[in-house]
């Protein structure tokens, strides 16, 4: 407060991920966040039946990046018909890994005293990006030749923020951290490292016009080791710049 | 300012990814 100009990182709105006649009655809404060096999953539950719930417990699948809860289900008092309750879930990635398809996917399992209830979501990469992923330029202008160009993966991303500045600090904040940049021809170039959680750096160029409208579009290219993760990690390119 | 070579390389490869 009081700072302006100051952005926050992307938090995606939330959504159901469990209808209630799905759920018997229990509502579940959610999204996730990276607060403060940590991942959080944020619930919302409702209690659309005619009977109290109690007895909340969670369990993941195992999942491409090992996300995990990293403590119980905190709803402490019943959850009485037509009742809500937020609960802020801390998550880890130090659980078992399978890779999923989609790679961003994760099952869910929710129990309380009526039944066990099962859903997937999917979550944007931006979740695994870390706050110690800003590469050294020596580094980066070594890996960035040592990927091979079959690895490169390009993307094009439409109605971005109208300059290079804030492109920049709206993916910073989010920890994407420009390492370089230079103007060619014209052209904004923005050479970025990201690093996930896992330990897989992600090397990206963006391209742009300056003083193009702001449903101008930029071009995005992305070299990684794992290139599987690239469309991915584009995807959260765009939820973080259309936000 | 130093110049450590590196600026001028991120420039090369600005360069090369604009004009191959």
């Amino acid at each position: 407060p009081g700072t302006g100009g100051v952005i926050g990182s992307f938090v995606p709105p939330k959504s159901v991920w469990l209808h209630a006649m799905k759920g018997k009655g229990l509502e579940i809404s959610g999204t996730f966040t990276r607060r403060s060096g940590a991942v959080f999953m944020d619930l919302n539950f409702t209690n659309r039946a005619l009977q109290v719930m109690s007895d909340f417990a969670i369990q993941f699948n195992r999942n491409s990046f090992g996300l995990a809860p990293a403590a119980p289900l905190q709803i402490l008092t019943p959850l009485a018909p037509n009742q809500s309750t937020e609960v802020s879930l801390p998550l880890n990635t130090v659980g078992s890994v399978m890779k999923m398809d989609p790679l961003n996917n994760l099952q869910v399992a929710i129990k309380n005293n009526i039944d066990v209830f099962y859903f997937s979501v999917v979550y944007t990469l931006h979740i695994l990006f870390m706050e110690d992923g800003k590469m050294e330029r020596q580094m980066f202008l070594a890996t960035w030749k040592d990927i091979p160009n079959e690895n490169e993966a390009q993307f094009q991303i439409r109605e971005c923020p109208p300059n290079s500045d804030a492109v920049s600090n709206k993916l910073q904040a989010s920890n994407v951290f420009t390492v370089a940049r230079r103007t060619v021809d014209g052209q904004d170039m923005l050479y970025q490292s990201i690093k996930l959680t896992n330990g897989i750096w992600v090397l990206a160029e963006l391209r742009m016009q300056p003083g193009s409208p702001s449903c101008a579009y930029v071009e995005l290219c992305l070299k990684c080791r794992a290139p599987e993760v690239s469309p991915f990690v584009s995807q959260a390119f765009e939820a973080i710049l259309k936000n | 300012e130093l110049d450590d070579g590196l600026d001028e390389a991120f420039s090369r490869l600005a360069e090369s990814r604009t004009n191959p």
